[in-house]
């Protein structure tokens, strides 16, 4: 019996997988390597790239602008001193990490239908949920955004635009350096080869995870984590028959996304502090005494 | 629950990004 309930779980927890993200890495693999019906990605490689992407892409890379009363990314006042062609460096940059935020927002938002289908999650204390995603979203992002990376770049506006590892590293401080360390786990994340089956479960683990501070029930939790995390083990072996180290090696790849989590946390924090930019309201709550 | 307001009209009901 515990072996047929580890198969429902196991599909329960795909299904629901593939239903809420709008890009998976099956798609995702297609379009990077050329063999989709699909036009192309635009190659994001400079600024001039970025601009007509921004207009092409329009749909996709909509970036609103979340400014209080403190001033918008296009307040020229902010910068009197320095030059026109830098100040639209700027506020290109600006810009894009508006794209970025809008893309997070949207992940966050499939992120909690996901977990809300994951049998059990809805059973918890609402308290409990809220906690899970808070800290879990983050860790989950970045565990979906390496099956849109390959060592050259990132695949961005559903598929519409590939943004080059190069161009990211070349932007400002501290933007420049904001991808980089993604980059290098999705390398390492990526060379596991993993499929879509085994990533639902991956994020399923990662969002049930009783360790993450405050939660009221904890094991609740833990006994929901159990069960997502032998289903993940036993998926493995299945999915995986050769590779036998699969299910430890991820496991491992847990505290290397926590503290991609935790450094990114601290470049959003500088950049809140020392940018005229602003924070989106559902990313301000996540980050929030985060850790 | 105010500090995580978004999140929990998230969790109750479905929000489009674009409402938030």
């Amino acid at each position: 019996p515990m072996e047929a309930d580890h198969k429902i779980l196991v599909k329960q927890i795909h299904e629901a997988y593939m239903k809420n993200f709008n890009m998976n890495k099956a798609k995702a693999r297609l379009i990077l390597t050329g063999k989709t019906s699909t036009p192309q990605p635009l190659i994001i490689h400079d600024m001039e790239t970025f601009q007509l992407a921004e207009r092409t892409l329009a749909v996709h890379m909509v970036s609103g602008d979340y400014a209080e009363s403190d001033g918008g990314v296009g307040d020229r006042q902010v910068f009197p001193a320095v030059a026109c062609e830098e100040l639209e460096q700027r506020e290109a940059e600006a810009r894009l990490f508006h794209c970025c935020q809008s893309t997070s927002v949207e992940t966050v938002t499939e992120l909690t239908e996901f977990a809300k289908a994951v049998p059990g999650f809805q059973s918890l204390d609402l308290n409990d949920q809220v906690t899970l995603l808070k800290y879990g979203v983050y860790e989950a992002l970045f565990t979906l955004l390496a099956s849109c990376m390959n060592k050259d770049g990132l695949l961005v506006a559903r598929g519409g635009g590939f943004i080059t590892r190069e161009f990211l590293k070349s932007l400002r401080r501290p933007f420049g350096d904001m991808m980089e360390p993604k980059f290098q786990f999705a390398t390492r994340f990526n060379a596991l080869e993993l499929d879509d089956s085994d990533l639902a479960l991956f994020v399923a683990a990662i969002i049930c995870c009783g360790d993450r501070p405050g939660l009221v029930d904890v094991s609740l939790v833990e006994q929901l984590q159990e069960s997502i995390v032998q289903a993940l083990r036993l998926h493995l072996l299945a999915n995986h028959p050769d590779d036998t180290f699969l299910f430890p090696r991820l496991l491992q790849k847990l505290a290397d996304l926590r503290e991609l989590v935790t450094e990114h946390a601290q470049l959003v924090q500088e950049i809140k502090t020392n940018e005229d930019t602003s924070l989106h309201p559902l990313l301000q709550e996540i980050y929030r005494d985060m850790y | 629950k105010e500090k995580h307001k978004i999140l929990h009209q998230l969790l109750q009901n479905s929000t489009s990004p674009v409402d938030l």
